[in-house]
Order: C-alpha cells, then structure tokens, then sequence
C-alpha cells in the first residue's frame, strides 16, 4: 500500500523490511517496528494514516506468532545483538570494498542499509556513541560514493 | 459529531499504543 505523506520519513525503512522479510525475518520484522513506533509518533491521529498503521500492526502481530520459537524476537536483549550485529556486517562489508577502491551500488546500498538498521535499534532504547558515529559516516559515505558515481568522478 | 470523530480517533490510537505495548511484553 502507498505510504501516506506524514509517513514518508519511514519509507526506506519499511522498503528494507520487505526486502529482508526471506533472508532474515527478524531483521524484517525490528524494521517493521520501528517503523510503526516511528508512525505513531509522526501521525497517529489523521484516518489515512491511522488505518496504514493498523495494518502494519496485523502484519507485525502476525510475524511475532510466526517466529515464536526464535529468541530474537521473544528476548529484546536478544534482538538488539542480532540487529546490531546485522547492521555492524552491513557497514564491514561496505567499509572493506570502499578501502579496496571498489565502489559500486551495493556498496552504497550496504553503507546505507547499515545506517538505517542503526535507526532500528533506537527502538531498544538510546543508542551508543559508537553506533551514532557509524551511521553518522555510513549515511556520509552513501551519499558521497552516490554523488561520485553519479557525476563520474572516483571517490577519495 | 465532531466530538464522536474525535472519541472514535482517540479510541485507535489508545488500540494502537495498548497492542505495541502487547508486542513488545509490555503489559
């Protein structure tokens, strides 16, 4: 379903949970939360996105029934290592093809799922000084490879 | 019905915060 405008800012988000839901479902299903928690706080009152919301709750009740047995989901404390250990594979990979030279889209998509799954942990309560610094260089790095590329220049 | 508007939105978002609250054991 097309995301209402006041929910804009969880897009990316969202897009990331659908295209982690087969390879790693608990990935998927802390993304989905965060991107709800992140909704009720942007807008939680307007029926359009009141109704986007519930529906995202269905599905994240759903995926909680489905993955029962795992203990990243029934054990937050759990959940946090698996997302951040998840987020830390993402910026390692990135950060080792960036010091070879080699820059490419998935390694601007890698920076930046790295920085949006150090979003997601901000749901398991305020983040360390080293994961704000990572996403910090992830979303620089993203963007500049991006605009690099783009205007066919090479990266420094 | 401005009032009932108001009272049926509140209700949901109440029903919203109560089942994250469940998700997550918080209740």
């Amino acid at each position: 379903a097309a995301i209402p405008a006041p929910l804009k800012a969880i897009q990316h988000h969202l897009r990331t949970a659908q295209e982690l839901e087969k390879r790693d479902p608990v990935v998927a299903y802390y993304c989905k939360l965060y991107a709800v928690q992140t909704g009720m706080k942007l807008d939680s009152k307007s029926p359009e996105c009141r109704k986007f919301l519930m529906k995202l709750m269905d599905q994240l009740e759903s995926m909680k029934k489905e993955l029962s047995d795992n203990e990243s989901v029934s054990q937050e404390l759990v959940g946090h290592a698996h997302i951040e250990n998840y987020a830390l594979k993402m910026f390692l990979y990135a950060d080792n093809e960036d010091r070879s030279g080699r820059f490419h889209k998935n390694m601007i998509k890698s920076f930046y799922t790295a920085s949006l799954l150090i979003d997601v942990l901000t749901v398991f309560g305020e983040l360390s000084e080293e994961n704000i610094q990572h996403r910090k260089y992830a979303r620089w790095k993203a963007t500049y490879i991006h605009n690099c590329l783009k205007n066919g220049e090479t990266p420094q | 019905t401005g009032s009932v508007g108001s009272s049926v939105a509140s209700a949901e978002q109440d029903e919203l915060s109560q089942r994250l609250a469940r998700l997550r054991d918080q209740v």
